[in-house]
């Protein structure tokens, strides 16, 4: 009865980021926030 | 019908899953993620270029698909999708789901999914912390009475690529050595518990007292409150890069002690070949990473697929439990 699903370890957008030499631009742009349920924001792009 | 949920970075996600949706059935890569409750795949309307690089849902090829008409917006920590919500067969594992809720998306602003090798996600936190009115996709399994017992669990191998499973309806216990030990979910919304201390060579560098934890999937690093990580990033020399990474040498893999987190009494030490990672090129970097910016969870650590590699993990739904035990 135990269903069990195969995951693969895949390359992350880290390492993609940081290989197309872009990872500094991304991280400038989206820094890490650990949670955005209670912000109060409309969808900015109706 | 606007509606909003919390999301993280998926910068580092790197354990993906195959599922199919609708009937014939079309597949899709996700990532399994313990910190979000709703299961979402990119729709062939989506115009985004981050789209295009990945499999999209056709609703028109498939007999079961249903549309609700509600549009949805999930807000992640870095960007955005919008779309719709609809109900489809969705298979997995050999398992039938019927009439799963899943969000479809149109629009995946900004770069976030561009360089994803993933196509979406599949939630499996508390039902309150997806989308309002709508069933998980655990939730419909256990309800739809497919899987014996109400738990899963999750075995993240150390090896490079193949090997990791994620397990539903009971545990397969060669994936652990000793007993598991019990934690209660001390906020049935994320699989969050309260963690004791966080210490390396018998001296408490974090958590001083007692604070929250998150066992999160969906997260890759050891990720806390910013000035706390900060300081821990200085106690083991790790020091910041021009793309704003923690780098360290990577000789003190060997040399530095173990980072201990210890829960409901039990230590589960995580040594520097795991909090340090060295990529392909040879350098290496932190796997402790500060959150910025959060609400709630500011002083919340997130512990991810760094402690998960260690730690065997059952996720117990029918008593609010979390089981940890040494991975094999």
């Amino acid at each position: 009865c135990l269903v069990t699903i195969p995951l693969t370890r895949i390359k992350s957008m880290r390492e993609n980021l940081r290989e197309k030499d872009r990872l500094r631009d991304y991280l400038e742009k989206h820094p890490y926030n650990l949670a955005y349920k209670f912000v109060d924001s409309a969808d900015p792009d109706p | 019908g606007v509606y909003y949920e919390p999301m993280r970075n998926y910068l580092d996600l790197a354990y993906v899953g195959t599922i199919s949706i609708g009937t014939p059935p079309q597949e899709f890569r996700v990532i399994f993620d313990t910190g979000s409750s709703d299961l979402w795949v990119p729709s062939i309307h989506c115009t985004s270029p981050a789209c295009t690089n990945h499999n999209v849902f056709n609703p028109l090829l498939s007999s079961t698909f249903r549309i609700s008409g509600r549009p949805i917006h999930l807000q992640y920590g870095s960007g955005r999708m919008s779309g719709f919500l609809a109900y489809d067969t969705v298979q997995f594992g050999g398992l039938v789901d019927e009439s799963q809720a899943f969000g479809l998306s149109l629009r995946e602003p900004g770069r976030f999914m561009e360089y994803a090798v993933f196509d979406g996600i599949l939630g499996l936190g508390y039902p309150s912390l997806g989308l309002g009115g709508t069933t998980p996709v655990f939730d419909n399994l256990w309800k739809q009475g497919l899987i014996p017992e109400e738990l899963f669990a999750f075995y993240l191998s150390k090896k490079e690529e193949e090997g990791s499973v994620v397990m539903f309806g009971g545990v397969d216990h060669s994936y652990y050595s000793g007993d598991l030990n019990w934690v209660p979910v001390s906020r049935p919304l994320y699989w969050q518990l309260t963690m004791d201390s966080i210490s390396m060579n018998g001296e408490v560098i974090a958590c001083d007292g007692g604070c929250e934890a998150i066992i999160d999937t969906g997260t890759s690093l050891l990720i806390g409150p910013s000035d706390i990580v900060f300081n821990i990033q200085k106690i083991i020399d790790a020091k910041q890069s021009y793309s704003g990474e923690y780098m360290i040498n990577c000789d003190t893999i060997n040399t530095l002690p173990d980072i201990v987190f210890t829960i409901n009494g039990v230590d589960y030490p995580v040594p520097a070949s795991a909090y340090i990672r060295e990529d392909h090129q040879g350098t290496c970097y932190s796997n402790f990473d500060e959150g910025r910016g959060g609400l709630l969870l500011s002083d919340s650590w997130i512990l991810g697929d760094v402690f998960l590699r260690l730690y065997f993990t059952v996720f117990d739904r029918a008593n609010n439990t979390i089981g940890l035990a040494p991975a094999v």
